[in-house]
């Protein structure tokens, strides 16, 4: 463990817990992709298969529980609870056009043709575009709440933050994934514009708004 | 299922 991947956890562990609160509070999903929170509750779903054979450390087991338990938790708030204020007009990003090919390049470019490797190289290249439904229903409503914006600046600092790891661990533990940096260094490119407007708007305290 | 390599990252 080092300072990069515990403040990249974190990072995840508060965007997860920020879009909790945003939905708890304001009782509304609205500028939320469903589309990105049904994928993102895949990537862990996949990707965690091995919480029961595997234990790696209290640490380990508990954010991976955590995480599994907030992303049907934030599932079930926008489709159940919440679903009046599922904002399904401007959340039409097709899911399958990422599902799909990334299914297929999990099959094709993994570390061992496993099914337990195969699914983690599938949660792996999911994530990296998972977050494009939102960022696309961000782009078509023209503007985020400053509070999704929050959850998008860490959700999106935190696989920085990762690649940050990944540095650290080529060179002092000689550590090293290709397809998680790879698809770790997509994923935060993804960001870079919301970056962008992020930091030259919120951090101005202005409202997140995409240039018409 | 065959245990894929220890993979310690979350």
């Amino acid at each position: 463990m080092n300072v990069f991947r515990l403040t990249g956890d974190i990072a995840h562990l508060l965007a997860i817990i920020l879009l909790l609160m945003k939905i708890w509070k304001t009782r509304s999903c609205a500028g939320v992709s469903g589309k990105s929170q049904m994928m993102f509750a895949l990537v862990f779903t996949t990707r965690y298969l091995d919480l029961i054979t595997n234990f790696i450390s209290l640490y380990n087991t508990t954010m991976k529980m955590i995480f599994i338990a907030s992303s049907y938790g934030t599932l079930y708030l926008m489709f159940l609870k919440f679903r009046a204020t599922y904002d399904s007009n401007h959340d039409t990003f097709r899911m399958e056009f990422l599902v799909v090919p990334v299914a297929g390049l999990s099959f094709l470019v993994n570390h061992d043709f496993s099914p337990l490797e195969i699914l983690w190289t599938f949660s792996i290249y999911l994530e990296s575009v998972a977050i494009l439904p939102q960022l696309f229903m961000i782009s078509k409503t023209g503007e985020a709440e400053t509070i999704t914006s929050h959850y998008l600046f860490a959700l999106g600092s935190y696989r920085a933050l990762y690649i940050l790891n990944w540095v650290y661990r080529f060179y002092f533990e000689g550590f090293f994934d290709l397809i998680a940096v790879v698809a770790g260094c997509v994923q935060t490119v993804l960001y870079c514009d919301f970056f962008y407007l992020y930091i030259t708007k919120v951090w101005k305290g202005k409202k997140l708004t995409l240039p018409a | 299922i065959g245990l894929g390599k220890k993979k310690d990252e979350l």
